[in-house]
C-alpha cells in the first residue's frame, strides 16, 4: 500500500533496484527545463531526498542550475522535474535550466533553444516540460524548432517533451469538433511522453491510462517513415477509433512512450505537496531511467543513445510495459462523450510502446 | 514587405492584462532566426546516426561540425547585419552555429525595423511576469524573406503550467 507515488514507488514499478544508480565515475549527465519563469531551491531537494531518498545512493543538489535563481518562491514544476529526473536518474550529475530574470522580451523557450546552439559540452538527456497549441504557432516558427531538434538529434542528444495534460484536446473549426495537437510533442526529433495511473491509486499494480494523457496526430508534420509500421497496425487494428473527422490520420503520431503521472508527492518551497499530477511528472522520470543506460553504455564504452525514436519504433517497444487499458479525455460532445482515442497492445496515442520496464530495457538497448 | 509568420496566434492569453506602451526611448533584445542551409543532409545525418541498423549509429557530430553544415550563409549573414546595423542595432551577439542573432535596440527603432509592431508591456501569468510583446503582426521588408526565418520576442507569451493537483477521491471516480 502507498500514499501517492514517491521516488520507492517509482523505483519498484519500473524494477529499479539500489544498485540501479550513477557510478559517479562517468561524464554521464542529464538536464531538465522548464520556461514557466518559476524559481528552484536546491533546499527543496535536499529535504525531498531526505524524506524520500533513503533507499538509493542519490546527489543531494544539481551540479548545475542554467539561469539566474532568486529568493523568490520556489514552484512546483521545477521542483518536481528536478525531484524525479535524480530519483529515477539517481547519483547522475544533474543540470537545471530555470531560467527567471530573463530579459522581458525574450521568449524562455527560445533562449534555451539558443543555449543548445551555443554550448559544446551539454548533458545527453534533456527533459522538458513545455509544450502549446498547434493551432497558435505559426508554421515558420514550428519549422524552424523542429530544425533546432534535428541539429540536437545529429549531436546525439536525447530530448524528452512532455505529451501535454489535455488528452487528445480539443477545438472547434469551421464549426466541427477537432482534436488538438500539441507542439513541441508533435516534432518527429524528439521522444514524447505520456501519462498512467496505477489501476488502483493506492497499491503499485500495472498501469492504465491517465486520461489526461496528451497524444494524438500533427496537422503539421508528416508520419516519419520510423513509426509508419507501429501506427498503421495501431489504425488498422484498434476497436474503439474515433471518426476519422477528428484527427490527420497521414500526421506524426504521439507519444512514443509514457510513465506515471499521477499522484506525485513533491516538495516544495520545503512544504511536501501531494497528489500532483501532469506529463511534467513521467517526463523525468522515462528521462531518468535512460540517463541510466546511458551510463551503462559510457561504462561499455558505447556512445549514449541520443534520438531514441528510430531504434524505439524497430524494437517494437522491447523492455516496455506494454498499457492496454484506458483512454485519454477529448471532445465532451454527443458523438465522443469526452472520449479520445483508446490504448490497446503495441504502440498507441495515448501511451505510446508503454511505460519502463528497468531491467528488460537495459538489455535492449545495450545490445 | 512580407509576414514571416501571419498565422501566429496574436492574442492575450487569459490572465494577462496590457500595462501600456512601452517608452519609445526603452531597450528590448530581440532574437533573429537566420535561413539555415544543408538542411536535407542533416535530415539524413540524423537518420544515419540513430538508426541502429546504420554504420554511421552513434558517430554523433560536434557542435562544431554541425555549425559547419547549416551555419547561413555569407549573403545572409551580411544582409541581415546590414539592415540590423542600418536601423541602430547594437550589442548584437550570435551563437557557436550562427544562426540566430540577438540584438538591443529601442522601442522606436524596433517599431521601424519591424513595421506594424507596436510594443505593450503585460503583466500576468501563474508567476506574475512582466513581459513586453506586441500583439500587432510585423512585416519585414521583401529583402530579407530568403534570410529569415522569424523574429522572436514579439508575440510568444511564457507557458502556463498545466500541473494540477487531482485528490484520490476526484481520480477514483474518473478512473471508470
Amino acid at each position: 500500500l502507498h500514499l501517492g507515488v514517491t521516488p520507492s514507488v517509482i523505483r519498484k514499478r519500473y524494477n529499479l533496484t539500489a544498485q540501479d544508480v550513477g557510478s559517479g565515475t562517468t561524464n554521464n549527465s542529464q538536464a531538465c527545463a522548464q520556461f514557466l519563469e518559476q524559481y528552484f531551491h536546491n533546499s527543496d531537494l535536499a529535504e525531498f531526498m531526505r524524506l524520500f531518498g533513503g533507499s538509493f545512493v542519490h546527489q543531494a543538489s544539481v551540479s548545475h542550475v542554467v539561469g539566474k535563481q532568486g529568493r523568490g518562491r520556489a514552484g512546483i514544476e521545477a521542483s518536481l522535474d528536478v525531484e524525479y529526473l535524480m530519483s529515477a536518474g539517481a547519483n547522475i550529475s544533474t543540470w537545471v535550466y530555470s531560467n527567471p530574470g530573463r530579459h522581458e522580451a525574450q521568449e524562455p523557450f527560445l533562449q534555451w533553444l539558443l543555449l543548445l546552439s551555443n554550448e559544446s559540452a551539454l548533458p545527453h538527456v534533456h527533459t522538458v516540460s513545455y509544450g502549446d497549441d498547434e493551432d497558435s504557432l505559426s508554421s515558420a516558427y514550428m519549422q524552424r524548432v523542429n530544425t533546432e531538434f534535428m541539429k540536437a538529434a545529429a549531436r546525439g542528444l536525447t530530448l524528452l517533451f512532455a505529451s501535454g495534460d489535455s488528452g487528445a484536446g480539443c477545438w472547434s473549426v469551421s464549426g466541427r469538433h477537432q482534436f488538438r495537437p500539441s507542439f513541441p510533442a508533435s516534432s518527429p526529433y524528439v521522444t514524447t511522453v505520456g501519462g498512467t495511473s496505477f489501476r488502483n491509486p493506492f497499491q503499485v499494480t500495472n498501469e492504465i491510462v491517465d486520461f489526461i494523457s496528451g497524444g494524438g496526430f500533427s496537422n503539421v508534420f508528416p508520419k516519419p517513415s520510423y513509426q509508419e509500421e507501429a501506427v498503421a497496425q495501431f489504425l488498422k487494428s484498434s476497436p474503439r477509433l474515433p471518426p476519422s473527422s477528428y484527427f490527420n490520420a497521414s500526421g506524426r503520431a504521439y507519444p512514443d512512450v509514457a510513465a506515471l503521472s499521477d499522484g506525485y508527492w513533491v516538495v516544495s518551497n520545503r512544504i511536501p505537496i501531494p497528489w500532483v499530477s501532469g506529463t511534467s511528472a513521467s517526463t523525468p522520470v522515462f528521462g531518468g531511467i535512460l540517463s541510466l543506460i546511458n551510463e551503462h553504455r559510457i561504462l561499455n564504452g558505447q556512445p549514449p543513445l541520443g534520438f531514441l525514436n528510430p531504434r524505439l519504433y524497430q524494437q517494437h517497444g522491447a523492455g516496455l510495459f506494454d498499457v492496454t487499458h484506458g483512454c485519454h479525455e477529448s471532445c465532451l460532445n454527443e458523438e465522443l462523450q469526452g472520449e479520445g482515442f483508446c490504448s490497446g497492445p503495441g504502440w498507441d496515442p495515448v501511451t505510446g510502446w508503454g511505460t519502463p520496464n528497468f531491467p528488460v530495457l537495459l538489455k535492449t538497448l545495450l545490445n | 514587405n512580407y509576414s514571416p509568420e501571419p498565422d501566429q496566434q496574436r492574442k492575450l492569453p487569459p490572465g494577462w492584462v496590457s500595462l501600456g506602451r512601452v517608452d519609445p526611448e526603452e531597450e528590448l533584445s530581440l532574437t533573429f532566426a537566420l535561413r539555415q542551409q544543408n538542411l536535407k543532409r542533416l535530415s539524413e545525418l540524423v537518420q544515419a546516426v540513430s538508426d541502429p541498423s546504420s554504420p554511421r549509429y552513434g558517430k554523433y557530430l560536434a557542435l562544431e561540425e554541425v555549425a559547419e553544415l547549416i551555419r547561413p550563409s555569407p549573403l545572409t549573414l551580411h544582409t541581415v547585419q546590414k539592415w540590423l546595423v542600418a536601423a541602430g542595432a547594437r550589442n548584437c551577439h550570435s551563437v557557436t552555429t550562427q544562426d540566430f542573432l540577438t540584438c538591443w535596440l529601442r522601442v522606436r527603432q524596433a517599431e521601424l525595423l519591424l513595421p506594424g509592431t507596436e510594443f505593450h508591456r503585460y503583466v500576468g501569468g501563474p508567476e506574475v511576469s512582466r513581459v513586453v510583446r506586441s500583439l500587432h503582426p510585423y512585416q519585414l521588408p521583401q529583402a530579407l524573406a530568403p534570410h529569415v526565418d522569424f523574429v522572436g520576442g514579439l508575440h510568444r507569451f511564457p507557458p502556463t503550467s498545466s500541473l494540477r493537483q487531482r485528490p484520490r477521491s476526484q481520480v477514483a471516480g474518473t478512473v471508470g
